[in-house]
């Protein structure tokens, strides 16, 4: 059974240990600031006020006992990287940090981080995804060369039969499920007519997913 | 075709400006600090130098313009709230606002913003739950009942067939597609055999999704 600790309880570190103690997991938060300590004291399993880039005070909580240890300090890059360094020379399993940029991320990288990850910039990569594409509702990449993406049902599709929209022969695209308000249906038959307000949960080669978004 | 201005050029307004330039759309970029606006200027489609607060300088720049406005100014609420209500007053479409914390959130809300983003919350929130289900590649909502995830094959049903995984009626799930190295069956047969590595999939109600997640 996994279990986590956080280094860092700022916005990104708190919903992080959050998210993972409303999951049932057993996380530990770490910070050196005793106000955040004392906020967070009863919503996270555990929480301790301690310095991370002190090796001593890391082996005090037995850090080495989680599986993964998420180093969530961003505006101060020196303790980041200390900390990081530390964890590594613990022999901590898997470490995981938040950098600001990707100068960062490559030293991060350099000192043996396992993952590096800029929360700024990929939450703005995303809103882009999402605005550029506004009939698509979410979307997964299923290796490298597929999609599944769901889409609100095109206007141009309405009324159509799942037949006469002949979305396979005309976007290479197969529609695996639709729902309609709350009712699901997987495999559609080629008779199922289109109708405004469906989602349709479609499945295709990533240029051909690209071709159905010029249609929304 | 729609056309975006970013007002406020750190790391998620210029990652979100960058992303939709790539993305083959027209995007104003706003920011008060020339070195920035230099830094971008070839970059973005337009850059400007001005202070946003000033609704004579947004004008000038012909803002209503603009089908959607998103203000990334983050650290500086009084910027950013007096930003939006500017924006608004000037009856721009669409204002998609950052901010730090919900109480920020409450207050852009309040005085017009169409959307209100608090990304480094949402990016601790999306880690939790990669690092929660780490044998779920990716998944999507289809309605607030039902998923679509993708999920590795499970060890223990590797070497059986869908038939003998008995998938739909042990956890109510559906496989609408595999992927194998790079080749995609979509809605497999109930002899394809389950081998390691395959990348599965399944569709079912949330309840189930949590279910077969625990196989993981
Ligand atoms: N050496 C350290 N040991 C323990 N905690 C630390 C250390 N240095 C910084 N922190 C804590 O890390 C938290 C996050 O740090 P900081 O605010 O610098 O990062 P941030 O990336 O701006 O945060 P956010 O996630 O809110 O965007 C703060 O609560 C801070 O007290
Ligand atoms: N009144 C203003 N008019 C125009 N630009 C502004 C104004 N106030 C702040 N900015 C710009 O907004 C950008 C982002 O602001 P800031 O750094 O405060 O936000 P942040 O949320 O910390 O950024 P990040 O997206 O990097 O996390 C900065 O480049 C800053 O110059």
């Amino acid at each position: 059974h996994a279990e986590f600790a956080v280094i860092g309880l700022g916005r990104f570190g708190s919903s992080l240990a959050l998210t993972l103690v409303e999951r049932g997991f057993h996380v530990l938060g770490i910070d050196r600031d005793q106000p955040i300590v004392q906020r967070l004291a009863d919503k996270i399993t555990q929480v301790v006020q301690l310095d991370s880039t002190d090796e001593e005070a890391l082996t005090a909580v037995d850090i080495t006992s989680f599986d993964t240890v998420v180093v969530a300090i961003g505006s101060n890059f020196e303790a980041n990287l200390l900390t990081t360094v530390a964890l590594k020379a613990l022999k901590v399993e898997r470490v995981i940090c938040k950098a600001l940029n990707e100068r960062q991320r490559t030293i991060l990288l350099r000192v043996g981080a396992d993952r590096v990850i800029l929360p700024e910039f990929e939450a703005g990569a995303r809103l882009a995804q999402e605005l550029a594409a506004p009939g698509m509702v979410d979307q997964i990449a299923l290796g490298s060369e597929h999609s599944i993406i769901e889409l609100r049902v095109p206007r141009s599709l309405v009324g159509q039969s799942i037949m006469e929209a002949d979305l396979r022969r005309r976007f290479g695209i197969t529609i695996l499920a639709i729902k309609r308000n709350d009712i699901l249906t997987v495999s559609p038959p080629p008779d199922y007519t289109l109708t405004n307000g469906d989602i349709l949960a479609v499945i295709g080669e990533n240029t051909c997913i690209a071709r159905i978004s010029a249609l929304l």
